[in-house]
C-alpha cells in the first residue's frame, strides 16, 4: 500500500545542505503493523509527513495504494489524504479554539458525513480513548496526554486505510499507553495498516516489523521486534 | 526551597467543577532531585505551572525560597521567576520565529547579561545538549527532540536555583535521554534543585525521591525510586 523508491528530502543547499532523508526505499503491505525507530533527528517525522502526503519529497517516487501521489496537487491530494490516511502528530496539532468533539468531527466534514452521524461517531471515538467526560473541553483545558488522545480519536474516525502515528504514546502514562496500544492492535486486526514512530521498546514490541532510520537513511528495513 | 500548603486549583464551578489540584501539601529542600509521577490528567503539569509561578493557585499558600509568591504580581513575580526558575515545558514553547541561539539567549536578556557574554553562554549550552550544528535553525527546522533540547539549553542558561522539567525526555531516543539525564544529574550535583515530571520508570530511577499524584491529590509524598 506504500511504495517509495529512492526518496530524498533535502533542506538548504551547498554547505548548509541537510539530507533529512536520503535514498529511502520503503514498501509496506496492506495490513502491516510497522514501527519506525531511530535516533533523534534521524528523519522519522520527515518520513511520516511524506507518507501522509503532508510534504513532498525532493527526489524519488511514492505510490500510495498504487496511485502516484507525487504527480498530485492540492484538492486531489487533500482528497486522497482525507480518505486514506489518519494522522497522529508528534505535537498533536488540534484546533485550539475547538472542543475535543469538534476537533474529532473535522475529518468527517471533509468526507461528507451527515451532521447527526458524525456527532455520534466522534463521541464514540472519544469514549474509546477514555475522554467521555471531556467532550466540550478545548485543548488548553486538557492535559498533554488528553490532547494526544483527542488526536488519536480524530485520526481513526474516518476509518482510514493507513494510520500514521508519530510518538502516539510519548506523553501517556503506562496504563493509558496500554489502552491506546490495545486500540491500535484492534484496528490493525480489523485490517488497518499501522505505521508508528516510536523510541520506546515496549511499544515496538507490539508491532510486527521495525524499520530503523539513521541520518536520513534506512539502516534496517525488516527487523523483528525480538532484537 | 518549595513550601506549599493546602494548594488547590479549581476549574469551572458547580457541576462542571474540576479540581485539577486538591489539598496539595508539598515541601522540597534545596538540592533535592525529585520526580513527579502519576496518571494522565492527574495534575502534574498544573502543579508544575504553579511551582514555576506561571499560574496561581485557587487556594492555599506557596513559599518559594521563603518568599510568599501568592502575594506577588506581574513584574515582581516575573523577576523572581526569571532569576530562580528554569522551565522545560511538555510542549517546548520556543519562539517560532527565532533561531535556537536566540531562543536560548532570551532568559539572559531579562537578567541583564551583556550581549557578548550571553552569546557565548547560549552557544555553550547548545553544544552541551548536542546541537552545535543547529544554532541558526528555527524550531520548524528542528526535529521534536532537537526542539526539546533547545528548551533544555534555554532553561539552564541563567543557572537557576530550581530546574522544573515536564517530560524533558519524552520525545528523545534512549541515547539522547541518557545524555540529557547525565546533564541534569551534573546540575543537581552542583547544587541545583531539580523537579521533573516523568512517566518513565527509567527516568525516575535517576532521581532521589518520587511524589505520586492521583486525581489532583498527593498519594505518596516520599517514595524512593526502588519500588
Ligand atoms: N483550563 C482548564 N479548564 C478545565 N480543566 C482543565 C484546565 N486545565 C487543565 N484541566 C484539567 O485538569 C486536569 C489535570 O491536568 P494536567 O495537565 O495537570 O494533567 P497531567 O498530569 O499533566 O496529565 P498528562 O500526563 O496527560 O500531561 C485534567 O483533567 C484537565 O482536563
Ligand atoms: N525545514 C527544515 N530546514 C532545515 N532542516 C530541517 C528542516 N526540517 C527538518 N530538518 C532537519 O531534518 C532532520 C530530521 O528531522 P526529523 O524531524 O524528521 O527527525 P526525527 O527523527 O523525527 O527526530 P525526533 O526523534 O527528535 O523527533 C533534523 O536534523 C532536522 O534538523
Ligand atoms: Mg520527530
Ligand atoms: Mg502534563
Amino acid at each position: 500500500i506504500i511504495l517509495m523508491e529512492n526518496i530524498a528530502k533535502i533542506y538548504g543547499s551547498g554547505n548548509t545542505e541537510v539530507r533529512a532523508l536520503d535514498q529511502v526505499n520503503l514498501s509496506v503491505e496492506t495490513g502491516e503493523y510497522c514501527a519506525i525507530m531511530g535516533p533523534s533527528g534521524s528523519g522519522k517525522s520527515t518520513l511520516m509527513n511524506i507518507i501522509g502526503c503532508l510534504d513532498s519529497p525532493s527526489q524519488g517516487s511514492y505510490l500510495l495504494d498504487r496511485v502516484d501521489v507525487s504527480s498530485l496537487h492540492d484538492d486531489r491530494l487533500a482528497d486522497i489524504r482525507n480518505k486514506k490516511i489518519g494522522f497522529v502528530f508528534q505535537q498533536f496539532h488540534l484546533l485550539p479554539q475547538s472542543s475535543a468533539l469538534d476537533n474529532t468531527i473535522l475529518p468527517m466534514i471533509y468526507a461528507g458525513v451527515s451532521p447527526a452521524e458524525r456527532r455520534d461517531r466522534a463521541e464514540e471515538a472519544l469514549v474509546r480513548v477514555g475522554l467521555a467526560d471531556r467532550l466540550q473541553n478545548k485543548p488548553n483545558q486538557l492535559s498533554g496526554g488528553q490532547q494526544q488522545r483527542v488526536a488519536i480519536a480524530r485520526a481513526i474516525v474516518n476509518k482510514p486505510a493507513i494510520l500514521l502515528a508519530d510518538e502516539p504514546t510519548g506523553a501517556l502514562d503506562s496504563r493509558t499507553t496500554a489502552e491506546i496500544l490495545a486500540l491500535f492492535d484492534e484496528l490493525n486486526q480489523a485490517g488497518m495498516t499501522v505505521v508508528m514512530v516510536t523510541h520506546e521498546t515496549e511499544v515496538a514490541k507490539q508491532t510486527q516489523r521495525i524499520v530503523w532510520l539513521k541520518d536520513g537513511k534506512i539502516l534496517h528495513s525488516h527487523l523483528t521486534p525480538e532484537e
